[in-house]
């Protein structure tokens, strides 16, 4: 593991005390090599184990921890403060709160609809109303019908209209009447160079002026997680990102290259398929999972 | 890599970050590097055309052949009849929407195609399936949501003998790897068909998104411990990820790529190129 790699890099120190220019640079190696094999993005690789080298240099280094671990201590900090603060929930201001999904195909966004609804209705006594806008897909509306279904949660669809912004406004004219106060609007997966679909998105977000958007991506993405981030952001300003499928053994590197680039914050995490598989997310526990 | 240069440490650094950058990952991208300084004494000048013909010929020395050599078209061994493809893979990857795509392919070229709806799991998974079958116009078979997939497989498979069918493709959930009943109910679907007909499947697709980093060879393994992958598809590559991943898979586990997904559309998969695809790393 990581420790054992940096004790054996470190090893040339013991007896010496402190961490110097010479002996950091084949740990800084091991650092960045363990941060791509975890899928972080190389230029975010590249700029962090300086960070970490920076921090390493000087560090007294025998107090009271073995070099390796001490080094994986400097590591994990930084990572943790890169992704950390203070846990954001929902923005659940507006009457309704308006909540925008978005995201690439197949990230997690019709299943992270459902178990939102079903988190704010457990946990925050809200009524939420779920939005089909996702007009392309076979059986997407069917797919969020069901989902509403399984968690006692009304669900908005009209399959005569394909414009997804009237759907949206539609949605919340019914929200509105039948007093639901938190409205998700689901949309359909679109690539971020997919200039007519961004720019639905765009048009969806500007008719609507959600409350809160978010940026869902399956955590097994590799380096290209910084590009789509990059893109939707620009596009949306986004509000948080939500990382799925974390029950997966992916280390979910994607979260450290997402947060570099954006400066958004990780709301909540997909633990499962089941609706009840959502969690807040911890990020010490991700950076321990990111180490390996 | 542009112009005439030294094949020095700059230029393999940047080539580092080229493949890394394309999801190769780092074992991977080290071996090719290896293999390139093998072949060019380092210091040597070469002209950009000699460094890039060097560089392609070793990644695609290790994208595994098919059996059938290069494929151009979508073949079916004439011999297995039917012949029975097992679709299978991580949640979203495009499984269903690959098999939507190639039963048009095959359907096409004059063949007798079934779908069997073994995702009885996933909210309107078999609807889905569904308006894929008729958009393609092939029969499925299909049960209720909640029933046993490898149910759904033998009948499948009893449905397609009875109808003479020269193709079948069993769609089955997504499912995470490291989930070990999920993992042993997609052994089970398989040996369920083998009752039906001797030897089958005939192919085990695993399809990759071809945005997933390093966590594809996890995949790739625990698939293949299960079910014996034979060929690999990969998807949304109609995006600006690279899809690097498939060259370590298909050198490490010695499976071909097949297929890749371009787009959503009924028309958008393509037979697996290896000099498209490599050049796309260096576009
Ligand atoms: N294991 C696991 N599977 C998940 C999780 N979130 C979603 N899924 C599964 O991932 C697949 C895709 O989920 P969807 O909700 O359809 O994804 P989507 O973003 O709406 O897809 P598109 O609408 O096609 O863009 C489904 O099989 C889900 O059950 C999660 O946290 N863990
Ligand atoms: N852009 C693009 N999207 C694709 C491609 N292949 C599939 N998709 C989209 O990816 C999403 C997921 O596709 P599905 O076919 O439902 O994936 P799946 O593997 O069957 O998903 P589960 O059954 O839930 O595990 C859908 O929105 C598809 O339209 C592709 O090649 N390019
Ligand atoms: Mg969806
Ligand atoms: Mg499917």
């Amino acid at each position: 593991n990581l420790s054992e790699k940096l004790d054996k890099a470190l090893h040339v120190l013991k007896g010496h005390g402190q961490i110097t220019e010479i002996n950091v640079a084949e740990t800084t190696k091991e650092v960045r090599r363990a941060l791509l094999d975890a899928d972080v993005n190389f230029k975010i690789a590249k700029e962090f184990t300086n960070k970490v080298k920076e921090k390493a240099l000087g560090s007294d280094v025998l107090t009271t921890l073995q070099p390796g671990q001490l080094m994986v201590k400097i590591v994990k900090d930084e990572l943790t403060a890169l992704m950390g603060g203070e846990t954001e929930g929902i923005n659940l201001s507006g009457k309704p709160t308006i909540v925008l999904m978005s995201g690439l195909q197949g990230s997690g966004k019709t299943t992270f609809s459902g178990k939102l609804a079903n988190f704010l209705k457990n946990k925050k006594s809200k009524n939420p109303l779920l939005v089909a806008c996702d007009v392309y897909r076979p059986a997407a509306i069917d797919q969020l019908h069901v989902v509403g279904g399984q968690i006692n949660v009304e669900v908005y669809s009209d399959k005569e209209n394909n414009d997804p912004v009237a759907i949206a406004q539609a949605g919340i004219v019914q929200a509105k009447a039948n007093g639901n106060d938190v409205v998700i609007i689901d949309t359909a997966g679109r690539l971020a160079v997919d200039e007519k679909m961004m720019a639905e998105i765009s048009n969806i977000h500007k008719a609507i002026e959600p409350q809160e958007t978010l940026f869902v991506v399956d955590a097994m993405t590799g380096q290209d997680a910084v590009n789509t981030a990059k893109a939707f952001n620009d596009i949306l300003n986004f509000d948080g990102v939500i990382l799925t499928k974390l029950d997966g053994d992916t280390r979910g590197g994607a979260a450290i290259s997402i947060k570099s680039v954006v400066d958004k914050p990780i709301k909540f995490i997909g633990t499962g398929e089941k609706m009840e598989a959502i969690d807040v997310f911890h990020p010490s526990r991700m950076a321990e999972r990111i180490l390996g | 890599v542009a112009g005439k240069s030294k094949v020095d440490d700059d230029v393999l650094d940047n080539l580092e970050e080229v493949l890394v950058s394309s999801d190769v990952g780092v074992d991977t991208t080290l071996k090719i590097i290896d293999r390139i300084e093998a072949r060019v004494s380092k210091d040597k000048y070469l002209g950009t055309d000699e460094l890039n013909v060097i560089l392609r010929e070793e990644i695609a020395g290790l994208l595994s052949e098919t059996h059938l050599g290069e494929e151009t078209e979508y073949n079916i061994p004439k011999d297995k009849k039917p012949y029975v493809i097992m679709v299978v893979g991580v949640n979203g990857a495009g499984k269903t929407t690959t098999i939507g795509k190639l039963a048009h392919q095959f359907k096409k070229q004059g063949l007798k195609v079934v779908l069997g709806a073994a995702d009885t799991f996933r909210a309107a998974a078999i609807d889905q399936l569904q308006v894929w079958a008729d958009r393609v116009d092939v029969p499925i078979v299909r049960q209720d949501m909640g029933s046993d997939p490898a149910s759904v497989a033998f009948d499948t498979l009893s449905s397609a003998v009875t109808q003479d069918a020269d193709v079948v493709i069993i769609d089955t959930a997504g499912r995470l790897h490291n989930k070990v009943n999920l993992m042993n109910e997609l052994t089970k679907v398989k040996r369920v068909m083998q009752k039906v007909v001797a030897d089958t499947p005939n192919e085990v697709l695993l399809v990759l998104d071809g945005s997933t980093g390093q966590n594809a060879f996890e995949q790739a393994k625990q698939f293949t411990k299960a079910t014996e992958v034979t060929s690999l598809a990969i998807t949304k590559l109609d995006g600006t990820a690279k899809g690097g991943v498939v060259i370590g898979i298909s050198d490490q586990f010695k499976i071909p790529v097949k297929y890749i997904g371009v787009g959503e559309g009924i028309e958008d998969l393509q037979v697996f190129n290896k000099i498209e695809f490599v050049d796309s790393f260096f576009n």
